[in-house]
């Protein structure tokens, strides 16, 4: 989990940091 | 060919899925096709040019790492929105993002490519493969636009473009799966509603086997940036670990 933490966020985010 | 699914699939369903995906892809694809098209007479001028040939190597690889990375954050918006996608267990989602998400902005590219003058959109302007140079790897910027070039010339619509997104993120084949047969199902629901887009569309036969062709492609220019970022990584650690985006070291750390 620790090797993928930001993929971990972006999947659990329910808005996206970028801006749609 | 005569409108039959397999029996586990009906129409209605294969409809919906395509609906949903065409959906997601327009929700998450960047830049709009027609402000892309607008732009596309807007190219780099020849010192525009000299200033990213002159650029550092290291300080042209930071760029086009911040710049590819930006593109997958959409990918990954894209994925959450597949319907089944969250689904997945998450072991499953990161390593379908994680082999994925490059091979779909590869795919995505093509919207934002100008045959006529073998450009593509990048960092404001279009870019010929001169702008990128400094990389050091002109064997691998000459894949990327050789591959743009072929994808523009099946000339895939926006659902077209989704579908085949959806199919290549879904990839049942991908190393450390754990669910691997959650994972085969709806890579094989998302090739029928590709086909279902195709038929619908009135695509020629032999469209898919076409499509097929660029799957293998995209394997080749990942791994092709892999190993190029292998040879850059190994001269300069510590502009990659100091200044490349957190997200694109996750993905592509050794």
């Amino acid at each position: 989990k620790e090797k993928h933490k930001i993929l971990h966020q972006l999947l659990q985010n329910s808005t996206s940091p970028v801006d749609l | 060919s005569n409108g039959e699914t397999s029996p586990t699939v009906s129409m209605a369903e294969l409809e919906h899925l395509a609906q949903n995906i065409s959906k997601s892809h327009v929700e998450t694809c960047q830049y709009l096709r027609e402000e892309l098209q607008q732009l596309s007479w807007q190219a780099f001028l020849q010192d525009e040019v000299d200033g990213y040939q002159s650029k550092p190597r290291e300080v042209m690889w930071q760029l086009c790492a911040i710049k590819i990375t930006e593109a997958i954050q959409y990918v990954v918006e894209f994925a959450k929105r597949i319907d089944g996608f969250m689904e997945l267990c998450q072991n499953d989602q990161i390593v379908l993002l994680k082999a994925g998400s490059l091979e779909v902005v590869f795919v995505r590219m093509c919207r934002a490519f100008d045959t006529q003058n073998n450009t593509v959109y990048f960092d404001g302007k279009y870019a010929g493969p001169d702008v990128f140079k400094a990389l050091g790897c002109d064997d691998l910027i000459t894949s990327v636009f050789d591959f743009a070039k072929s994808m523009c010339s099946l000339h895939l619509s926006e659902d077209e473009i989704a579908l085949f997104s959806a199919f290549v993120l879904l990839s049942a084949d991908r190393t450390w799966l754990q669910e691997k047969l959650q994972v085969e199902k709806l890579q094989q629901k998302t090739q029928l509603a590709l086909q279902h887009v195709l038929q619908k569309n009135q695509r020629e036969d032999g469209i898919l086997s076409k499509l097929r062709c660029k799957v293998s492609a995209l394997r080749s220019l990942c791994a092709r940036h892999s190993e190029n970022l292998s040879a850059f990584r190994a001269v300069y650690p510590d502009i990659v670990r100091s200044h490349f985006p957190p997200l694109y070291k996750e993905l592509f750390g050794p």
